[in-house]
């Protein structure tokens, strides 16, 4: 995934 | 997904699940502060709006849709439940919380990862979640008779905003290229608020006297 685009955190 | 996410992300589940019981069978937000759960759903909304764009996981996926669920159903029951609202205590609850949205919104537009409307929402939800617990916080101090509900929702809270800092350090340490700076370092100040006040709240637990937290 991207840098910095993609946060799989909630 | 490792024990240190998933126990946070447990917590923080409890947390809201305590909440909708106390509101639910007892038809009772006493202690419970309305600007504090409006802060939430805000968080909520302009944190997860890549749920449009981007999947990650089933597990994202439903953890999200709980998040937004509950978070955005407690402001409604608190608003406008004929039963519920009454136990609202509305002349304790005075933080001006909207004065928090500003600050966090222009630190948003000044640091964030990339300049783009779902990066400056998502740095915009972690500022805002780090002090969204604040007037929650100047609640408990000035109720009397925290009850038990109340007190293990914030108890719960706490644990899950410990647990989330233990995982970024596993991540970090496990993980090629794991950096996120904007989520530490807002979970840290996150995390501090709540340490600071569970340091009271123990001492005069220990002590058998209301809490009283230093001006």
């Amino acid at each position: 995934p991207p840098e910095g685009s993609f946060h799989d955190e909630l | 997904m490792n024990i240190f996410r998933l126990a946070g992300d447990m917590t923080h589940l409890f947390s809201v699940l305590v909440l909708l019981l106390k509101i639910h069978t007892i038809k009772s937000c006493a202690g419970i502060s309305l600007k504090t759960q409006e802060l939430y759903a805000i968080v909520f909304t302009t944190r997860y709006l890549d749920l449009f764009t981007t999947y990650i996981s089933l597990y994202n996926t439903i953890m999200k849709l709980i998040f937004l669920g509950s978070s955005i159903s407690i402001v409604w029951y608190m608003r406008h439940h004929k039963v519920v609202r009454r136990s609202y205590d509305k002349d304790q609850d005075t933080f001006r919380h909207y004065l928090l949205m500003l600050p966090c919104l222009l630190l948003a537009l000044l640091i964030n990862e990339k300049f783009t409307f779902l990066e400056v929402m998502w740095a915009f939800s972690l500022y805002l979640e780090a002090v969204a617990i604040l007037p929650q916080l100047v609640l408990l101090q000035r109720t009397r008779n925290i009850d038990n509900l109340t007190g293990q929702y914030v108890l719960l809270l706490g644990a899950y905003r410990a647990l989330y800092v233990l995982n970024w350090i596993y991540r970090y340490f496990t993980e090629e290229n794991y950096v996120h700076w904007i989520t530490w370092v807002s979970g840290i100040v996150q995390t501090l608020l709540y340490a600071d006040f569970f340091y009271y709240y123990f001492q005069s637990w220990k002590n058998n006297v209301k809490l009283q937290l230093p001006a």
